[in-house]
Formats: structure tokens, C-alpha cells, sequence
């Protein structure tokens, strides 16, 4: 699915360059279950959203469904997106003035769906995030958890072939993640779904077919602590 | 230093009312170092938001150094707030166009102190924590461990007599954790502040003194799983 060959990403702050990320090798192959971990800091969201076609690599190469990513226009990375691809931001970026069920619609509407199909489908996926109760609630009017899981439930709406989860249980109780982690399961068990999850939780991490560590802008396999 | 009797919160969603806290009791006294646990959605940053005088309760009543909050107006609340409590929140709330220092610098500045002097202090409390490598860069040039480190440093940088802090390392990776842990186990016993912490993680709330759960509404002190 998706292919990162010596990617690299550099920013500037002022006169000052910092290299992030310098050299990842990754590959994204149909039904995979990664995780990836790193210190604070360390690029991985930066990792994450160059893999959702959200950001582009400053060096290096990615091919995603085998195309060259450099040779696709706004338009076209924008299509792959979000035909193919769901995401989960660190920070939600719920739109604040829809309610949770149109956040979670919104994805379905910009693919025609009309919009009692797409709300329906909406309120389905938010009772499977537990979230079943509070379908009318906007964002301010929800506890960070809670916002968490809508936004993952937008992830999800369009049943896509990759999911990417930028720390998509960082809010939430143990109880609560753990129910999260069974729902990706099954959406990789069941439905192939390829799914990557960035992480700080070792028990997330362990319930992953392989792991990765971002470290010193490079990513190293680490030995699943559990094989599935 | 704080004082909840029959704290309670309701809010309204349309015609839907919700009672979130029910007749909450707790006491917090200078020095102390709590926890307070509970399932994602049970009203813990609701209720941290009342104890840091940011919202008011729906029933109870509340004292603030022995003071009825109910008896003081806006103005008292907020110089109350802005001399004795630093607040961590959830999601951060730090100001997109300053720059790290001078988001922390900002509570010293409406204090009066100058410019000069408070973006000093400033950088020396970021570099408690960790961040004195990027006291330039913008909320949106951090990455989310980053920006919950300035929004800590911002909490802490007036030597509040109590420090509320609501999942303070939730974005942040186990070893970036423990050193703010640390931070907080140095204040709490070599300056006396009072903290109480919400978290998720069972490992932060191991280290401190005393443990409640938020369950249904009410506080549960739970027994502490380590006496320091
Ligand atoms: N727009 C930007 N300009 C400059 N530097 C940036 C920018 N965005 C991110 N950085 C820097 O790049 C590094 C990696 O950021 P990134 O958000 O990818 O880290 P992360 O591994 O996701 O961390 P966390 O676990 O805290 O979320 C950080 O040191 C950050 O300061
Ligand atoms: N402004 C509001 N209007 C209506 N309901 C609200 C509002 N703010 C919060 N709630 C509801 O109150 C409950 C408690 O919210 P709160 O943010 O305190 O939970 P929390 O324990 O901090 O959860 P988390 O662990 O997910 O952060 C939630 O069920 C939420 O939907
Ligand atoms: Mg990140
Ligand atoms: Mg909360």
C-alpha cells in the first residue's frame, strides 16, 4: 500500500534548520497491524502525516498503491486521501461548530453520499465507539475522550483500506482503549484494514503484529513483544 | 487550601440534562500530592475546572482558603486564580502567534513583572522541562509532547501554591513522563505546592501520596498504592 524509501523531512525555525527526520525505510503492506513509538519529539507525527499525503517529504521517495507521490498534483494526493485513507490527528481537529455525528458524516458527504444515509452511518460508528449517547453534543460540549473517539469514528465512516492513528487512545481510561484496540483489531481482522498507530503505550504496542521505533529520524523494526 | 462540600454539575444539551458531578467531597490541603482516576466522560476535567475556579459548580459549595466562592464575584475568582492556582489543561490552551517563552512568560507579565525578567524566568522553567531547545518555535512548529511541556512550564513558572493539572503527560512518552513526575514530586516536597493530577495512567498515580476515583459523579478516595 504504501512504500517510504530514505524519506526525509527538514524544517527551519528562523536561520535555524533542524533535520527531523532523516532516512525512513517503511513499508505498508495490506492487513498490517504497526505501531510506532519514539520519544517526544522525535518526528513521528511528522512520519504520519507525510504517509496520509498531508505533508511531503523534503528527501526521498514514497510510492503509495505503487505511484510515485512526487508525481501527483494537490488534486490528486487530496483524491488518494481520501478515498483511501483515514486519519486520526493527535489534536482531533473536530470541526467546532458540527455536532458529532456531522463531524463524522462530513467525510461520507464529500463523496455524495446524500445526508440521512451519511448521518445514519455517522451514528452507527459512534455507538461503536461508545459514543452512541452524545451524538448531539459539539465538540466543546464533549471531555477530551470523548472527542478522541468521534475522531476516530470520522477515521473510520469511509471504511478505508489504511488507517493511520496518531496516539488514538492517549485520552482515553484503560478500559476505554482497550475497547478501541479490539475495534481496530477486528476492522484488521475482518475487513483487512492495514493499520499503523503511533504510540506512547507499551500495552497498546504489545497488541500490534510488528513495532517500529522512530529514533534519531531513522526507523528501526523492533521485535513484536507478541506475535498475533 | 481547598474545601468541595456536595459539589454537583449539571449541563443541558437541548432539552437533555446531564447531571456530570453529584455531590462531590474533597479536601485539599497544602503539600498534598493526588490523583484523581475515572472512566473517560465521568467529569474529571469538569471538576478540575471548578476546584481551579475556571467554572462554577451547579450545587455545593466550595471554599477557597477558607473564603465561599459563591461570595466572590468574577474579579476576586480571577485574581484568586491568577496568584494561587496553575492550571494545566487538557488540550493545552496555549496562544498560536507567541512563541514557547513567551506563552510561559505570560502569567509573570500580568503580574507586572518585565519583559526582560519574565522571558528569563520563562526560558529557565522550560528548561526544566526539557524544552530550553526550542523556546522560539510556535505552538504550531512543536509537536504535541512539546506544546504539553510549555503548557506545564506556563502552569508552574508563577510558583502557584496549588498546581491542577489535567492529564499532564497523556502526549508524553514513558521516560519524558517520569521526568515530569519528577518535576512535580521536587515542587510538591522541597516547595510545598499542592498538586492534584488527573490521569489515565496508573504508573502517575502510583507515585503520588494519595488516590481517588471519579465514579459515578462522586470522589472515592482509594487507598494509596505506594505510601511515599
Ligand atoms: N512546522 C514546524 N517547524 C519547525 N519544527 C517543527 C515543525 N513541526 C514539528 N517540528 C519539530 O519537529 C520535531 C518532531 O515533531 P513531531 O510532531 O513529529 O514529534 P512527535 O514524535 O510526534 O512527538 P510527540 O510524541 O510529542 O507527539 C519536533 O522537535 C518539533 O519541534
Ligand atoms: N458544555 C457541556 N455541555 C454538555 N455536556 C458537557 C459539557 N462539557 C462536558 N460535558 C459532558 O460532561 C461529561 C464529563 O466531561 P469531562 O470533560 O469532565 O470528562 P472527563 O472525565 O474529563 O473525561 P476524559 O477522561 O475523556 O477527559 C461528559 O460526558 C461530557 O459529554
Ligand atoms: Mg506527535
Ligand atoms: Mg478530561
Amino acid at each position: 500500500l504504501l512504500s517510504l524509501s530514505g524519506v526525509g523531512k527538514r524544517y527551519a525555525v528562523g536561520p535555524v534548520q533542524t533535520q527531523v527526520l532523516k532516512g525512513v525505510d517503511l513499508d505498508v503492506k495490506a492487513g498490517d497491524l504497526l505501531s510506532i513509538m519514539g520519544e517526544s519529539g522525535s518526528g513521528k507525527s511528522t512520519l504520519l502525516n507525510i504517509m496520509g499525503l498531508l505533508d511531503r517529504p523534503t528527501e526521498g521517495a514514497m510510492r503509495v498503491a505503487g505511484r510515485d507521490v512526487s508525481a501527483m498534483n494537490d488534486d490528486e494526493l487530496s483524491d488518494t486521501r481520501n478515498l483511501s485513507i483515514g486519519f486520526v490527528f493527535q489534536a482531533f481537529r473536530l470541526l467546532p461548530r458540527m455536532t458529532a455525528s456531522e463531524n463524522v458524516a462530513l467525510p461520507l458527504t464529500y463523496r455524495g453520499i446524500d445526508r440521512m444515509q451519511a448521518l445514519e452511518r455517522a451514528q452507527a460508528m459512534l455507538k461503536k465507539v461508545a459514543m452512541g449517547e452524545r451524538v448531539d453534543h459539539r465538540p466543546d460540549q464533549l471531555s477530551g475522550g470523548q472527542q478522541q473517539r468521534v475522531a476516530i469514528a470520522r477515521a473510520l465512516v469511509t471504511s478505508p483500506a489504511l488507517l493511520l492513528a496518531d496516539e488514538p487512545t492517549g485520552a482515553l481510561d484503560p478500559n476505554t482503549g482497550r475497547e478501541i484496540m479490539q475495534l481496530f483489531h477486528e476492522l484488521n481482522a475482518v475487513e483487512g484494514i492495514a493499520v499503523v498507530i503511533i504510540t506512547h503505550d507499551r500495552e497498546v504496542a504489545r497488541q500490534c503484529v510488528h513495532n517500529a521505533e522512530l529514533v534519531e529520524g531513522r526507523i528501526t523494526r523492533t521485535a513484536a513483544p507478541t506475535a498475533v
